[in-house]
């Protein structure tokens, strides 16, 4: 009737205290979006400085944050994720939200003390995490 | 029959798995690194222990392998790029039994021959040698103003050595060290002594070395008075320059060559490999989509 119409009209769209940007902004990216954080350790945390005698510090680094509904070429994700968030959202949510996890790595040189007390260089890799995805 | 002794292979292998420590199954199964990283890593995962105890190397040994470091990674541990080289791991062995063998002779610039014992546990079937190096270190940094040179005798102890093929029994070679600045230590390469011993899987090499270094040219007033085995100890570090080539370890040439595209895991390579007609055939419709 026109006296709903009316009353629906008069109801301000945004709350006058969000702006629109803010109020836009929850729809299109995640508060907290998937992205790369640091985590910086010692190996004398791990009591592994004993036979661990570099790096000093390493920082392997991690993924973590919600990923957006469309991720598209965003986080370089396959079509797939797309249409697992479709299965979550509209036929079936045990099956999981996609997840941020880490796409690229980088290598890490270690020196370490071997038992018989010889010693050894080694390159090791994919021990850094260097680029997230959604998957 | 078949299936009776399929079921039979079957519960052999559960048993096998049964009785190993449940962390050891996670190792990795190409035989890779098993003391080294990667086991203290699955051992903390599985009963939260770190590494077992160890015995304490060399100082001077471990103040070459630091320089090393320094000198092929980043102070956060990044592999420098700027190397030419392939090889992804260096082992330096400390010798585990040594002793003198014969006196030298101080006139003729001689060092008392020494016979050397390293035990090669830590090696893996999956590290390929590149080169080997023995290295001699001395007592203190001493500086030679001009070229000294050298002559090493070696000898494999090893009685079976005689029986690889292609081990050269004993070697002679001659190496001219160029002394111009403060040395603490000279490098010896012994690559083709060590080569066929490495690919053979041998676990310790038994050797003895003789060095005789031409006494004439040291012009240093110190190096003249005190030669060169007074500098110089008598008993050197093995280094071998490996390349692993296992998963777990970075393979250089690898990473320059191949930039693996996020979406394609190595397991959906591997996918398309296992059917070549697939990979023949997503060839064929890229090609006509190409040709459309």
């Amino acid at each position: 009737s026109q006296e709903a119409v009316s009353s629906e009209l008069k109801k301000p769209l945004v709350p006058a205290s969000l702006n629109l940007s803010e109020y836009f902004k929850q729809f299109l990216f995640p508060q907290n979006e998937c992205e790369l954080h640091d985590f910086r350790l010692s190996f004398s945390q791990l009591k592994w400085d004993n036979w661990i005698v570099a790096p000093q510090r390493y920082n392997p680094r991690y993924c973590k944050g919600d990923c957006p509904r469309a991720v598209g070429h965003r986080y370089g994700s396959p079509v797939h994720t797309m249409v697992q968030n479709i299965i979550h959202e509209k036929l079936d949510s045990s099956v999981p939200r996609p997840s941020c996890v880490p796409a690229k790595y980088s290598p890490l040189s270690v020196l370490t003390i071997e038992s018989d007390g010889s010693i050894t260089y080694k390159e090791y890799e994919d021990m850094i995490a260097t680029k997230c995805t959604c998957r | 029959s078949q299936a009776s002794r399929e079921a039979a292979q079957i519960a052999a292998s559960a048993e096998l798995e049964s009785e190993a420590e449940p962390w050891s199954l996670l190792q990795p199964l190409n035989g890779g690194n098993r003391s080294g990283l990667l086991a203290a890593l699955f051992k903390v995962l599985y009963d939260g222990q770190g590494g077992a105890p160890r015995l304490q190397p060399d100082s001077r040994a471990l103040g070459y392998m630091k320089r090393l470091y320094k000198a092929y990674a980043t102070k956060e541990g990044i592999p420098k790029s700027n190397r030419g080289h392939l090889y992804n791991t260096v082992r330096l062995f400390t010798p585990c039994a040594q002793h003198k063998q014969a006196p030298g002779d101080q006139v003729a610039g001689t060092l008392p021959s020494v016979d050397l014992l390293f035990n090669l546990d830590c090696v893996t079937a999956v590290e390929h040698l590149l080169k080997s190096v023995l290295l001699y270190t001395f007592n203190n940094s001493v500086s030679f103003p001009s070229a000294v040179k050298c002559v090493c005798n070696l000898v494999i102890k090893e009685p079976e050595s005689k029986t690889l093929p292609g081990t050269p029994y004993s070697f002679t070679f001659n190496s001219q060290f160029e002394f111009r600045k403060k040395y603490k230590w000279i490098e010896m390469d012994v690559t083709p002594l060590l080569q066929p011993l490495v690919a053979s899987n041998k676990k310790s090499i038994h050797m003895s070395v003789n060095l005789t270094c031409g006494k004439d040219q040291l012009q240093h007033p110190s190096a003249q008075d005190s030669p060169l085995n007074t500098t110089l100890l008598l008993f050197p570090s093995l280094l071998l320059y490996l390349n692993d080539t296992s998963a777990q370890a970075y393979h250089r040439w690898h990473s320059l060559h191949y930039k693996r595209r996020p979406s394609q895991g190595p397991d959906q390579k591997r996918d398309l490999s296992a059917c070549p007609e697939g990979e023949g055939a997503a060839e064929g419709i890229r090609s006509s989509r190409h040709r459309r």
